[in-house]
């Protein structure tokens, strides 16, 4: 699961 | 944003800000490990090139700044102004047997194959195994300041509060992203053996010693 960027944490 | 996220970044952000006031206010890098330091310094080199690429907030922006920032002026302490009391004979931890593994897995295990997020992957998971150093130089030298405890404990309780907002975020919004929890699950873990010496001894006003 999950996706490329942009990622929005820290 | 959440409550867990947001306490998580609060406590990375004051176990950066205890690691400076302890090496500012004692003129000394005695117990800390330099090459945690260079590792989390390239964790947050590699994750924040997206400041170039994709803008998500102010305070996004102003946190990644200062974590950038003041990684970079920790090694400068480290490395340069409190050089006299760094002990480098104690922080031998070999950081290539993390690099090579950490990068080769990078590139398989991503989410897409592209350099920006490939560079991301490895942050995460450099990030996951970038204390391994500190806790190495604590083991060797069986001992560590309280100071250097507070430091430590925030930093673990940073990671296994994103674990909770993790879970937040996976029934409020839909969101889950395996690499990061994977990651973030195997971080949370190598602080566990820290985390009860912390309670059972740093929290009753002892400092942390190990048996010979």
């Amino acid at each position: 699961g999950g996706t490329a960027q942009p990622h929005d944490e820290l | 944003m959440n409550i867990f996220r947001l306490c998580g970044d609060m406590s990375h952000l004051a176990a950066i800000i205890i690691l400076l006031l302890k090496m500012w206010k004692t003129r000394s890098v005695a117990g800390i490990s330099g090459k945690s330091q260079i590792l989390f310094a390239t964790v947050f080199t590699a994750r924040y090139l997206d400041l170039f690429t994709s803008f998500i907030s102010i305070y996004n922006t102003c946190m990644k700044v200062f974590f950038i920032g003041t990684v970079y002026f920790t090694i400068y302490l480290i490395y340069m102004k409190f050089k006299a009391t760094y002990d480098s004979n104690h922080d031998s931890f070999r950081v290539e047997f993390l690099i090579v593994p950490v990068g080769g897995l990078a590139f398989l295990v991503n989410h897409e194959f592209a350099p920006l997020e490939i560079i991301w992957t490895f942050s995460i998971y450099l990030e996951s195994v970038a204390i391994l150093p500190q806790l190495f130089m604590i083991s060797k030298t069986g001992e560590a300041e309280t100071i250097t405890s507070h430091y430590l404990f925030a930093l673990g309780s940073y990671r296994a509060l994103y674990l909770c907002n993790w879970i937040y975020r996976y029934y409020a919004e839909g969101f889950f992203d395996l690499i990061a929890v994977v990651a973030g699950v195997v971080q949370t873990i190598l602080y566990c053996d820290f985390f009860y010496l912390y309670i059972t001894k740093v929290m009753k006003g002892k400092k942390i010693s190990l048996p010979a």
